[in-house]
């Protein structure tokens, strides 16, 4: 599972989300945390449900989170899916 | 830093004349430092003499493992730690040998910001050398350390690092860390777009170019918005001289203080010991050859200064490192005497070991040195062109990078070896980490100078007063090459903190102009949406050139394009200078091609008024000869004033 699994940072268009998925958000929990709540599911199979690291309100719309394959899949097909891109190590200069 | 203050026409002392000077000085210009995290004890964070920390400012100083918001003060004014991507990814944070929290263990935190905005100090010194009085290039602003390295960083801490420091309400933003490589798109970079989201909120963003040098393509950080900063040498070195058995002498570099090496015997490689004692790995060399003599080893693997380790514990008297190319003598603390050589040098030391039965050498250590030719561009900066914006020329400016002496951490040796149990106030280390905070601190200077100039404006006036010419009057020499430093070497030249406040005309570029940038690359909508949630590119923004980006330099590509093809790119410029004033242009046409400006004549009668010219450039079609890439200039001259924009021109 661990070797399935990697960490993300997750754009979304808040307003899509809030819109189509207004369901899963309520005034205790973030949209971040319900769009992974969401993908809970998907998961249920699996050693580890996804983990939210940030959360991105004012300066852009999004999350990073530790994500399965699946996970990954099922966050593509949400109506306000923008784009996830892998975390990658980097060095001082 | 010192010495650095100096070299940049700073000078060194509080009140003296120069761009320190001026009543008009704010003292609450926010740098915040996305690196390592900050030793806040160090006497460069004291908060002598300043006002209260500034009303507008949001952060805060994070409780952690030994620090407090008590940590704190109006020099430190924000204190924050991420790793929730480094853990996620299988970091781990060794409690006994690091902290949770913005307490900085490697040192390099507490360096770049002390370089940037470090309070002055006197009698700074590394056993004695580079001693003087240290400062930031601007002492009196504020710092607020983001903590995003742990013996790794990752992108997921630096966005989030970036996001929070954009909210807590910094100015100025340098990072010097960053990709081996770059070869993403801008759209896929989150650096790059929380650079950009930086920018939008007003703050100038500083990246170090990289430490990936001499070769091409190398430079990463490259977006426009982003100053992009090479590392180069300052005319100060630490000097020792080897003599070989043969009574040859070469010039290295050495930050050891002692008394001199006497003729011993070298040994390198087999005679040293086993597989990779070349390199001087623990454990190669064995000590019943080692002992008592001087140890040559070739750079590379791990770092230098765990080379020395190495040697000192295998009973080696000294060490000899090798360089493999250029005739950069950034050095490194060691535990033992020490001589690193440029490879002019490096090639005589193992033509004389390979012709000689028993060579042997003495080393003398001749301490801080004055007044060499400089500056060069290390060989170690990285280089462009720029993979992945080619219209804009990277690096965009050179600063000093190499041997720079800065605060360092109370607990952490200058060799950063465990087994070294020296401790000091200031270090002496090297990289594009090092000038990149150079200019952050300059920007800072500026912003405090110019509150109401964007951050364009600023990285404007930086780049087109940067200067191209060393203190002999030479072109500025590349280390690595052995003749002038090109554009993709400097960018537009070396930061001169004095012209730079006083540019005369500015090359402003606002966020929709980037925006505008992003499509005329053909992003697609969804691509440009991660700058700007929602955008959709106009079809004249897609009929738009790249080049056509107000940037103070022009890069033109004449790459799978037919050679007499002509490129006319628009610049505008704003009158920053004197009200009524005339200014003439002036071009050093690169080879290969025809250049035309119009009008060759912008006459202004007032501040801020903004007039426009049009440049083209022209492939000669009889040219044959020119491979690679042609340089060149654009100067708008009127009176003191030099707007200077170099030229590339690759084929």
């Amino acid at each position: 599972a661990s070797a399935d699994e990697q960490t993300y940072i997750v754009r979304m268009d808040k307003t899509r989300i809030t819109n189509t998925y207004s369901s899963l958000v309520s005034s205790t929990k973030p949209w971040h945390q319900a769009v992974l709540d969401s993908l809970i599911d998907v998961s249920s199979m699996e050693a580890t449900p996804p983990e939210l690291l940030y959360s991105y309100e004012t300066a852009l719309s999004g999350f990073a989170a530790k994500l399965s394959s699946k996970q990954l899949e099922s966050l593509k097909n949400m109506d306000g899916f923008m784009s996830a891109v892998p975390n990658k190590m980097l060095s001082l200069h | 830093t010192t010495r650095s203050p100096l070299f940049l026409g700073l000078t060194g002392m509080k009140g003296e004349k120069g761009p320190w000077s001026g009543s008009n000085l704010h003292s609450d210009v926010i740098i915040g430092v996305v690196d390592s995290g900050i030793w806040p004890e160090h006497v460069s964070f004291q908060d002598h003499g300043l006002s209260p920390v500034p009303e507008r400012w949001k952060g805060v100083c994070e409780n952690g493992t030994r620090f407090s918001p008590s940590n704190c003060n109006k020099k430190l004014i924000g204190a924050r730690y991420f790793y929730g991507g480094y853990i996620a990814d299988g970091g781990k944070i060794n409690d006994k040998e690091e902290y949770k929290s913005a307490r900085d263990v490697s040192g390099h935190g507490t360096h770049t910001a002390s370089t940037a905005g470090g309070d002055v100090v006197e009698n700074a010194n590394l056993f004695g050398l580079a001693n003087g009085t240290a400062t930031g290039m601007r002492y009196t602003a504020r710092i607020a350390a983001y903590k995003v390295c742990w013996p790794g960083c990752t992108s997921v801490d630096i966005l989030a690092a970036m996001v929070k420091a954009i909210e807590d309400g910094v100015d100025v933003l340098t990072l010097s860390l960053g990709s081996e490589s770059e070869a993403v798109p801008y759209w896929q970079d989150y650096l790059v777009i929380a650079s950009y989201l930086a920018f939008k909120s007003g703050i100038f963003v500083a990246f170090s170019a990289g430490n990936s040098g001499p070769d091409a393509y190398t430079v990463v950080n490259t977006a426009p918005w982003i100053m992009t900063v090479a590392a180069s040498t300052m005319d100060r070195s630490f000097v020792a001289i080897i003599k070989l058995g043969n009574g040859e002498t070469f010039e290295g570099s050495s930050f050891y203080t002692g008394k001199a090496l006497k003729e011993l015997p070298i040994v390198y490689g087999k005679t040293a010991g086993n597989l990779g004692a070349e390199y001087c790995l623990s454990g190669s060399l064995d000590p019943k050859l080692v002992k008592g003599k001087i140890v040559i080893c070739e750079q590379g693997i791990v770092r230098r200064a765990e080379k020395g380790e190495a040697v000192k514990s295998a009973g080696g008297a000294g060490i000899l490192i090798l360089s493999p190319e250029g005739e950069d003598l950034a050095n490194e603390v060691h535990v033992l005497p020490d001589i690193f050589l440029g490879a002019i040098a490096s090639k005589a030391v193992i033509k004389y070991w390979n012709t000689t039965k028993a060579p042997t050498a003495s080393i003398v250590f001749k301490g801080t040195m004055y007044g060499n030719q400089a500056p060069k561009v290390a060989a170690f900066s990285s280089r462009g062109p720029n993979l992945v914006g080619p219209d804009v020329i990277k690096p965009d400016i050179t600063a000093p990078g190499v041997d720079i002496l800065a605060a360092w951490p109370a607990e952490t040796s200058p060799s950063r070896l465990k087994s070294d149990k020296r401790r000091v106030l200031f270090n002496i280390i090297s990289g594009t980490s090092m000038s990149c905070p150079h200019v952050s601190g300059i920007a800072a200077l500026i912003k405090s100078k110019h509150k109401d100039w964007s951050p364009a404006a600023i990285k404007s006036a930086l780049m087109t007063t940067a200067y191209t010419l060393d203190n002999k009057g030479k072109p500025i020499a590349d280390l690595a090459f052995y003749n002038s430093a090109s554009p993709f070497a400097i960018g537009s030249g070396h930061v001169d903190p004095m012209k730079a406040t006083d540019p005369g005309l500015i090359y402003n570029i606002t966020a929709e102009d980037y925006i505008s940038y992003l499509c005329s690359l053909h992003y697609t909508d969804s691509q440009v949406s991660m700058f700007e949630e929602g955008y959709q590119c106009t079809p004249t923004e897609l009929r738009m050139q790249p080049g056509d980006l107000n940037y103070p330099s022009f890069a033109v590509n004449f790459k799978q394009k037919a050679r007499n093809v002509m490129f006319t790119y628009k610049r505008t410029v704003t009158n920053v200078g004197i009200p009524k004033s005339t200014y003439k242009v002036s071009v050093e046409v690169p080879k290969g091609v025809s250049v035309i400006v119009s009008p060759k004549v912008l006459s202004f009668t007032e501040l801020n008024e903004e007039l426009s010219y049009e440049v083209s450039f022209t492939g000669l079609s009889r040219n044959k000869t020119v491979a690679g890439s042609s340089f060149g200039s654009l100067v708008w001259v009127s009176g003191n004033y030099r707007v200077r924009s170099p030229i590339a021109v690759s084929w």
